[in-house]
């Protein structure tokens, strides 16, 4: 019993994505690896690299096992994402272990009975500010979406006066910059 | 019987592999 690794509710698949001109989007998007214990998500977290040491363009996703990290999953495309925009200085200070706990919150199955909803977790790196965003499988699934926001945003440690905003795939798709629309905001 | 884990509970094995 001491020596049996803890079994998580999921298989997780990490992807990297490292930006190359030369070469397709997908081209670019490699599966690291596969894990579905807890022993063998720390052994993977403690071999790669912190997200705040790639380089710009790079991106690290955590999904479901069976689910594509990109808007064109049948399991995404429905849905959308609570978007964390951090500053070029919380790259220092705070990317790193957001990016940790937004890991946890979803190996660990923290959104309680909506964490099947959850279908995983990227984090941009680049230059102009970096990115982390959980991406969950059903935009009109407000009850869920909205239980996910607050729990993550408390789990983030960020105050009540800072405003994360959730927005569908397809409005992402077909808008961008200040035209994004936030569909739920906690 | 879901498989959930809280944050404690997780970050207690990061230590297992920080110390090896």
């Amino acid at each position: 019993e001491c020596f049996s690794k803890h079994p998580l509710q999921n298989r997780w698949a990490l992807w990297f994505f490292k930006n190359d001109k030369s070469k397709t989007w997908q081209d670019n998007l490699r599966l690291i690896t596969k894990f579905d214990t807890v022993e063998d998500f720390w052994a993977l977290y403690s071999n790669i690299q912190l997200a705040s040491k790639l380089t710009s363009g790079c991106d690290y996703s955590l999904f479901k096992d069976g689910i594509e990290p990109m808007w064109e999953d049948n399991r995404n495309k429905r849905g959308g994402r609570w978007l964390i925009t951090l500053s070029k200085q919380q790259r220092h200070a705070e990317l790193d272990r957001f990016w940790l706990e937004t890991l946890l919150c979803l190996i660990g199955e923290m959104f309680d009975d909506y964490s099947e909803d959850v279908c995983g977790a990227v984090i941009n790196i680049r230059a102009k500010g970096d990115k982390i965003a959980i991406w969950t499988q059903e935009a009109e699934n407000r009850d869920g979406v909205i239980h996910i926001g607050r729990v993550y945003k408390e789990r983030l440690g960020l105050s009540s006066k800072m405003v994360i905003g959730y927005q569908a795939h397809a409005d992402t798709a077909t808008k961008s910059g200040s035209l994004m629309k936030n569909k739920f905001v906690v | 019987e879901k498989k959930r884990y809280d944050r404690e509970f997780l970050l207690g094995f990061q230590f297992i592999f920080a110390s090896m």
